[in-house]
């Protein structure tokens, strides 16, 4: 914002109200399906030691070098490809895990801002609008 | 600091929501999840719930009276299914509202969940608490055609807030994605056993409950018999679809807007009846009874056979004593039966006298075919079902079916005449029959 504007305020455009951003790519659709609680995000102290079982779980995270051998369709190792498959189940669209124009289209309907997925209130930071501990 | 009010309120009460919730929830948790919060499992412990549209987050689109209306109406539609009561309470302190709605863009309300402008996000809720809706959109009133319209995503909404979480089932009303509204939408079969999963399904007692039959005639001329049956409690009355098992969409209604000139505040019964000489529907209450014109949908003041209304019960039904608990008219032997206390007059329609013998004990009339299982007096609506063909006894929240004349007693010889076969739950037979609050009658 402008340090100084004219006293009548001419200077002033009020914005119109902007367009969403629609979903077009990778990158938007991650975010997305991390928004509505398909992709899960990493909470290292979980990984570190699981209280309740007492067992460690590194053994789970695939690590980053095994992440580079992944291709687009390998739905059995990719996070997103498999929260893109949990959305084309949920959404009533054939499940191909592939970002394809239908998939594009259904993330880009008027929807709801409550995730869909249960959310673990560990990500405090940014906790969906339906955790209780908001309260 | 006004606009933060909105959430930082929400706040300010965790550990008042967090001690019911949380006792509800360590209960659950114990039986189903140790360490996790279930989803769909938290509600609010009380029942009658206040809102308010917030001051500060009127849309710029719509009216004021419109948005308090159509989220009203959101409202009322889950009570219609539900045990909830919702009030709109527009004066109590905000920390004693429950349910905060409010419209705002981009960066709104204090909200920590900025909206996206136009297009995909158009609203979002708390548990238990509050809802936003994200004025970039473009709601329309119901019925518009066009737009999002803010009665469905009200009412998605408050399905979170009170504790349902996305349903993907289709007819859903809490899908996550917004399905442009097929005309008259209405929370479906499914979505009621939801809500009533967390809050139980509708109870209690009725003042009578009929059949109301009248004949019409087709398009062809020919003249066809139909029958609506009713459920009536103090001032309101539910028709009830026996097809969809269901009340009708938007029902209870007062009683002043569907039956014009009975007493507003109930009855004590209903009867029609209805054989080849007579066709007359009547109301009791008190020592006064009234009789309905079907056709000119109002209580007569003087009827074909010059009778003044409301007339006293004992000029009417000599023998018959007032007030009295409940009465049915059984087409099968054509009789009308009183019951009062303990006791059941059995009435000659054409004899127009008391049949003899009678009054009789309840439980000797209509014995218990399960011993001790029997309302013993006190009825509070007998009602004959031309659905099911047989009567039912009705006491608080249960019912009783007299033993079938025919098909019962033809598989089962040794009932008894009149039995009453063991008990069950009205709502058990009879589904979402629920209140509304007193405010929401008329929206």
């Amino acid at each position: 914002e402008k340090l100084f504007h004219s006293r009548d305020h001419s200077d002033l455009e009020i914005p119109s109200s902007h367009q969403a951003e629609l979903i077009t790519d990778k990158d938007t659709a991650e975010l997305f399906l991390s928004r509505y609680g398909f992709i899960r995000p990493v909470n290292w102290e979980e990984l570190q030691f699981d209280q309740s079982t007492g067992i460690s779980n590194d053994e789970d995270f695939p690590g980053e070098e095994d992440l580079s051998g992944i291709q687009e369709g390998d739905s059995s190792l990719s996070p997103f490809i498999s929260a893109l498959r949990d959305f084309q189940m949920v959404s009533g669209l054939s499940v191909t895990g592939l970002f394809d124009d239908a998939t594009k289209a259904a993330m880009n309907k008027p929807r709801c801002g409550v995730p869909d997925k249960e959310t673990d209130d560990a990500t405090e930071e940014s906790p969906p609008p339906t955790t209780a501990t908001d309260r | 600091p006004h606009r933060s009010t909105l959430t930082t309120t929400a706040t300010d009460r965790p550990h008042q929501h967090q001690n019911r919730v949380a006792s509800l929830l360590s209960k659950r948790r114990q039986k189903r999840h140790v360490g996790r919060r279930a989803w769909g499992n938290m509600a609010f412990s009380k029942m009658v719930l206040k809102w308010r549209l917030i001051g500060e987050g009127y849309s710029s689109q719509l009216t004021i009276q419109d948005q308090r209306h159509i989220i009203s109406l959101a409202f009322r539609m889950w009570s219609e299914v539900s045990p909830l009561e919702f009030i709109e309470d527009t004066s109590s302190p905000l920390a004693d509202v429950d349910i905060k709605l409010g419209f705002g863009t981009g960066r709104h309300l204090g909200c920590n969940q900025k909206f996206d402008g136009t297009g995909r996000e158009f609203a979002h809720a708390w548990f238990l608490g509050d809802i936003h809706f994200d004025d970039d959109e473009h709601f329309t009133a119901p019925n518009t055609g066009s737009g999002i319209s803010l009665l469905k995503v009200a009412v998605h909404e408050i399905g979170h807030v009170l504790g349902l979480p996305h349903i993907y089932r289709t007819g859903s009303i809490m899908q996550p994605s917004y399905l442009p509204q097929e005309s008259g939408f209405e929370i479906n079969w499914m979505d009621r056993k939801s809500i009533q999963h967390l809050y139980g399904g509708c109870k209690g007692q009725f003042n009578t409950v009929f059949d109301w039959i009248r004949k019409e005639r087709t398009q062809y001329g020919e003249v066809v018999i139909r029958f609506n049956t009713y459920f009536m409690r103090d001032g309101w009355y539910w028709l009830y679809e026996n097809r969809t098992n269901r009340t009708r969409y938007g029902d209870p209604v007062a009683l002043q807007v569907g039956w014009h000139g009975i007493p507003p505040d109930g009855v004590d019964a209903s009867v029609h009846v209805w054989n080849r000489n007579t066709d007359a529907v009547y109301f009791f209450k008190g020592t006064q009874y009234w009789r309905y014109d079907d056709d000119n949908d109002q209580v007569f003041t003087v009827d074909p056979e010059g009778h003044l209304y409301p007339r006293l019960i004992s000029e009417g039904f000599p023998g018959v004593p007032s007030p009295i608990d409940t009465a049915f008219y059984d087409r099968r032997d054509y009789h009308i039966y009183f019951f009062k206390g303990t006791y059941v007059y059995v009435f000659d329609v054409t004899a127009n006298r008391v049949s003899p013998g009678f009054p009789r004990k309840i439980t000797a009339v209509f014995p218990a075919v399960v011993s001790g299982d029997h309302p013993g007096g006190s009825i509070d609506a007998a009602y004959f079902s031309y659905t099911h063909n047989a009567v039912f006894l009705f006491k608080d929240t249960q019912f009783w079916k007299v033993v079938g004349r025919s098909r019962d007693r033809w598989r089962r010889p040794a009932l008894p005449r009149n039995g009453l076969l063991p008990h069950r739950k009205v709502e058990e037979q009879w589904f979402d029959i629920c209140n509304v609050h007193p405010s929401a009658l008329k929206v």
